[in-house]
């Protein structure tokens, strides 16, 4: 009950919001209650799911900066069981406006107390950086979930994200665990098994089976707002993470 | 002389890296004398490089925060026409340290002052965020390169992007423009044409004639510490990158 699960990495364009996307509609769609918090101010999982992230009365940055409750800010999605805290530019300014505030990384963490009993699953989209955002982020969860884009620039930043997570549960969370490593964009080269070897040499059975892999049905999704189940159920992207739905619930 | 250009995107994963060290080498390559500055934390650009990023002396973090003359930092790269600022994870602690700084936006632009007359080109690569580091590449060039990728996601944020350059040349660098747009990791997809038509009737002449295919070299060749043309000159992405320097020096 009430996992809170951020996928984080700060190198860019990893797979972090396709994945938060996929992933929880593939757990809405098998009956699980979910919710999605957009804690990127580039908004992209909010539009992902179809939602004009420009056009929302309250967002993200409402609960952060002035304490309004989620409960006045979760919108609906296509689908029942999963809701969404949207995003847009504005929680940018939060990097800098937390800086002064009272318990500055515990901010979403208190926000989610009130509502997260309502939810079997809560992930948590992050940013490409480890500055103050995603830092609530990280203080929030229970577990951290890495989309692992399978090249070499992505493998670098590893060890690195991995020693946050640590200090991260040595101080201001101690109750966050790595979740999980997810392989992403995998293709058939060289370099690509490279890195699927390394990985699952380092961290064993902390890197998932469900590996995904590079489809383009995956990038056209969100240009329509649907998760990849509702653009294309039979293509190998909406296979995988339905595989990594089911992996999910059978960690749990 | 001394063309500052920062390549920058807060969308992650468009190909800023790969840009920087691949379009910088080429112009060394082509007789030029070019600096890649790496404003990144990852540090992605000193290690494409082939640069151990550990085991510098001196990084930018010291330009930035103790005044360290740049030229006691740039190191060699395997190229004598280019010299790279290199960058560690050191570099994260200046986006906290620089805020109580005097004239904090303008660190970088004050560190080139001194050494940007030996140099035909400096390329800035950006991390994928808009904060202080980032405003710093700004307040420091001439011009801003965005790479783009051809995806949805990408050109979602080419908007807000576009605005923040207005506002930084409206207030903190009255110099600053546009340089050009460069489409990236382009493929024979629906979406990347779509992408390709709506960049170009926004855009028009700001978009670079140059466009950049995905081609997995480009993505190998980090792993040896290599630009392209050192890698795989024969490659699509080689004959890409070098058509862009050509491009640039024919802009000049
Ligand atoms: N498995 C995949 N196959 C093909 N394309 C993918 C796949 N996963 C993601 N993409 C595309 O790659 C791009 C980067 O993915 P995404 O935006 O989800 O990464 P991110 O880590 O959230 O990026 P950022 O660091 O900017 O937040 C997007 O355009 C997305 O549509
Ligand atoms: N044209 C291309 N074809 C194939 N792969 C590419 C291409 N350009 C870049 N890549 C690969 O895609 C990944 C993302 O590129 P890169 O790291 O240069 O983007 P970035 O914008 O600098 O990312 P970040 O936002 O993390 O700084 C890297 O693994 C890189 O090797
Ligand atoms: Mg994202
Ligand atoms: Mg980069």
């Amino acid at each position: 009950m009430g996992d809170i699960i951020a996928i984080a990495n700060q190198k860019g364009g990893v797979g972090k919001t396709t994945t938060a996307v996929n992933l929880s509609a593939c757990l809405a769609a098998a009956g699980r209650r979910v919710l999605l918090v957009d804690l990127d101010p580039q908004g992209n999982a909010t539009s992902g799911l179809g939602i004009d992230k420009n056009a929302v009365t309250h967002s993200l940055y409402d609960a952060l900066v002035d304490d309004v409750p989620l409960r006045d800010i979760i919108a609906p999605t296509l689908m029942e069981n999963l809701g969404i805290v949207p995003s847009n530019k504005q929680l940018a300014g939060a990097n800098v406006e937390l800086v002064e505030m009272e318990e500055r990384e515990h901010r979403l963490r208190r926000s989610l107390h009130e509502i997260k009993e309502s939810y079997d699953y809560i992930f948590v989209d992050c940013p490409p950086s480890l500055g103050l955002i995603t830092l609530n982020g990280l203080v929030a969860a229970t577990g951290v979930m890495i989309p692992l884009q399978c090249e070499y620039y992505a493998l670098e930043g590893l060890s690195e994200l991995l020693q946050t997570i640590k200090l991260v549960r040595d101080g201001l969370n101690p109750a966050l665990q790595l979740h999980g490593v997810l392989l992403t964009m995998y293709q058939h080269t060289n370099l690509s098994e490279q890195v699927v070897a390394d990985v699952r040499t380092h961290l064993g059975e902390k890197v998932y089976e469900t590996v995904i892999p590079r489809n383009v049905t995956l990038s056209e999704a969100p240009s329509f707002g649907k998760p990849i189940i509702f653009y294309d159920l039979k293509s190998a992207g909406a296979r995988a993470y339905l595989a990594l739905a089911r992996e999910m619930v059978s960690r749990a």
